[in-house]
């Protein structure tokens, strides 16, 4: 069983780290 | 075997730069590996976990977006000269999945699974109503159209014959009535000017491939046909990724293992394409 590293809620908003950026356009 | 602390995994941000490299190294060898179709690029990095590797490095379980382009996977033309086909071209997204490990700063593919598919008809339509759409490249006209611009190149060759090896797009369009091919070629042994039966012409040890663009046009009482090959300088005799071989990645129906192509990835610079060849 994998542990997931909880993701400690610092204060202010959590970047969301993925889907990343489009570089081109979306199909 | 004694179990272990369960292996814990980092998720990164997905435009992290690490991530990044990791991601355009699995491109790099997708375009390396693919043996038919278009080279693709980057588009976006769908999601990604970083587990550690017993002794040593760490494995990227990346899930990407790709896009295709208008370069041939035979093209030399390296990858960041060439142009992402336009929506307006009706686009072709790539869906990967890759384990890439990274161990002494240097990234390996270890798995990569692609799936493309063209963009939706009625995404098309609303950027552009008119424009025509990717046909079945087994329809009767695509394969006429290839069948005759083919022999409109040869016939006009004082060099080698060339055969075709795959084709790799077409377009019925409506207006005017005509039908717009992409295909690749390969030069034979064969001298252009007197082959009589293309049956018993052979590909050269050092293979040479091309690349065409043609339309034929129905005209009354006829057609015409336009094309145009650029074709590559010959592959020196390079070690080939065998297309059966497991690291083969899967982007398509891998070619004829009797037919290697060449890894074009480490051919020297100077090697690269000479000018087209217009009809």
């Amino acid at each position: 069983k994998v542990v997931e590293p909880g993701i400690v809620g610092g204060p202010g908003p959590v970047v969301r780290p993925c889907p990343g950026r489009i570089r081109y356009f979306k199909v | 075997v004694p179990v272990g602390p369960a292996l814990a995994y980092n998720e990164p941000n997905c435009d992290d730069p690490e991530t990044e490299r990791a991601a355009l190294a699995a491109v790099d060898y997708i375009n390396s590996h693919v043996f038919r179709g278009y080279k693709h690029i980057l588009n976006q990095i769908d999601k990604v976990r970083v587990w550690p590797r017993r002794p040593m490095g760490e494995v990227f379980e990346l899930e990407i977006d790709t896009l295709e382009t208008t370069c041939h996977v035979l093209d030399p033309t390296p990858l960041v000269n060439c142009t992402v086909r336009p929506l307006v071209e009706h686009a072709v997204e790539g869906d990967c999945d890759f384990r890439v490990l990274k161990q002494d700063g240097q990234f390996s593919v270890l798995f990569a699974k692609c799936d493309s598919s063209p963009d939706s008809a009625e995404d098309v339509h609303k950027v552009c109503p008119d424009c025509p759409l990717l046909a079945p490249l087994n329809d009767t006209k695509v394969v006429h159209a290839v069948d005759v611009a083919l022999t409109a190149f040869n016939a006009q060759s004082n060099g080698s014959y060339f055969q075709l090896v795959e084709v790799s797009r077409a377009q019925l369009v409506p207006l005017p009535p005509s039908t717009y091919v992409e295909f690749a070629v390969a030069a034979t042994d064969c001298a252009a000017q007197e082959t009589t039966d293309p049956a018993k012409c052979n590909l050269l040890a050092e293979k040479q491939y091309g690349f065409c663009k043609a339309t034929l046009t129905e005209k009354f009482g006829g057609e015409d046909v336009a094309v145009t090959c650029t074709v590559f300088q010959p592959q020196s005799l390079l070690p080939q990724p065998q297309p059966d071989s497991p690291d083969a990645a899967a982007l398509g129906p891998v070619e004829d293992p009797a037919m290697p192509v060449p890894s074009l990835a480490d051919l020297p610079a100077a090697d690269l394409g000479v000018g087209p060849m217009v009809v």
